[in-house]
Formats: structure tokens, sequence, C-alpha cells
């Protein structure tokens, strides 16, 4: 179903959101990214990757979370990993999309015989690139049930994942993501992978807090 | 409006970069 739903990635990124109206913004592009740098480097976890889902208010007065900023960071050791490799069907279509974005991004054609795209594309980086074409209305999803309730996520586990009965929590799961944590924010919500088991910290939330504490 | 695919596209660029790396030294 990822394969369906993902068939046109690189029209979604260009196209998706248009109409969307942004918040007044205290931060720019790069200190988010700084900010998301330094809660996964600077973690005592080993966090897979980590995402700033942004609020906004469209122009039917809906709120969306829609992405922000993400960071990835990658396994520890995808030798530890215990899910099913993709298929080779799945592989193929994965190349094909991540040759289109690197030919959006770059300008240059598409070229079959790209080295970076020879690598396999794994599970939780395949992940977090569908992850920029999402967005939740009206506290859907993970983080907008975080940001909506006002109450951090915290789910170590594949039993908590699982119990979740949000699709993306489904989806991180089936891409061997083992933990998931979304901590709301007064203008979006932090969220957190791991495909490692991790119970909850309070020094992780102080952190984000802290970090993403954009009127200072 | 046009901040957010704009957003995306930076994000995108700064992934298939360090992707990029990482396939590089791996």
């Amino acid at each position: 179903s990822t394969t369906t739903h993902n068939n046109d990635l690189t029209k979604t990124l260009n196209n998706q959101q248009q109409q969307q109206h942004q918040p007044s913004m205290f931060f720019n592009q790069e200190t988010l990214q700084q900010r998301l740098q330094t809660l996964i480097e600077g973690a005592r976890e080993s966090w897979t990757y980590a995402i700033f889902w942004q609020s906004s208010v469209d122009m039917s007065g809906v709120t969306i979370l829609g992405w922000g900023d993400g960071y990835y960071k990658g396994e520890e050791d995808k030798l530890k990993r215990k899910t099913t490799p993709s298929s080779a069907i799945e592989q193929e279509h994965r190349k094909k999309v991540l040759r289109e974005l690197n030919s959006l991004i770059s300008g240059v054609p598409a070229s079959s015989s790209d080295d970076q795209v020879d690598e396999e594309v794994t599970d939780t980086e395949w992940f977090f690139l569908v992850s920029m074409t999402q967005s939740f209305v009206n506290g859907g999803g993970l983080p907008g049930h975080a940001f909506y309730s006002s109450v951090p996520i915290w789910l170590p586990g594949n039993d908590r994942i699982l119990s979740s009965p949000c699709d993306r929590a489904k989806q991180a799961q089936l891409f061997g993501l083992q933990t998931m944590v979304c901590i709301p924010l007064a203008n979006g919500v932090v969220e957190l992978g791991s495909t490692e088991v991790i119970f909850h910290s309070l020094d992780l939330m102080n952190k984000v807090r802290v970090l993403f504490n954009f009127s200072s | 409006p046009a901040a957010v695919p704009q957003a995306r596209k930076a994000s995108l660029a700064r992934f298939l970069e360090k992707r990029k790396e990482r396939v590089m030294h791996a």
C-alpha cells in the first residue's frame, strides 16, 4: 500500500499544501534544523529521526499539522534489525522515486546508474521520506492527537505502538520503528522515532521544551 | 504559502546530501 500511496512523491512534494497559510514564525529553516540535530545528536538514547510538525490554519480555519523540518540520523546497527527486507519490486520502486527526487533537487535528469541510489533504501529512510508528504488535520494521526490533547505520547515497544489507533504508528511499526514519541508544543509537535525500545525520559522532554521554545 | 514546498525541498535536499555521504562512507 505504501507503494501505491507514494507513486507520485515528487509531485506531492511540489504541490502539497499550496493553499496553506503560515503562522507568524519565530524561527527559520536553518535554526529548526539545528535544534533537531542538537536534540538527536546530543541525546543519550539512539533516535533514528526527529521531525517538527508545524501547526498552521488553512483558509477555512482548520488547524493543520504539516511538515516543518526533519533530521534523519539512521540506525545504529542495521544488522540488529529483525524486520523482513523489502521485496525487490519495492526496492526498485524506492530507488526510482529517489532518482526522481535527486533530479528534482539537482536539476539534472534522473539516471538509472546513480551510485547513491543503487544502495538499498532502508525502511526507516523510506518512512522518513514519506513523512514529508503527510499532514494531519483536526487531531488526526499521532502528532495531531498529541497536539489537540496537549499531552505527550510515548510508545515504547511494538506492543504499545500497535495498540495505538493511529495509522502512522502502525505504519512506523511496519517499517521497523520500535519507539515513537510525540511532544506537543505551542506551535507544533516534535516527533521522535527509534528502531530501539526507549522508555520515557523526563530529560528528553525538558530538552525538547527548551530547544523548541521559539519565542526565546 | 510558497514557503511550505520550499521547506520540504530544503529538508529533502539535506536528506539526499547526507545519504550520499553515508553511502560514500559505507
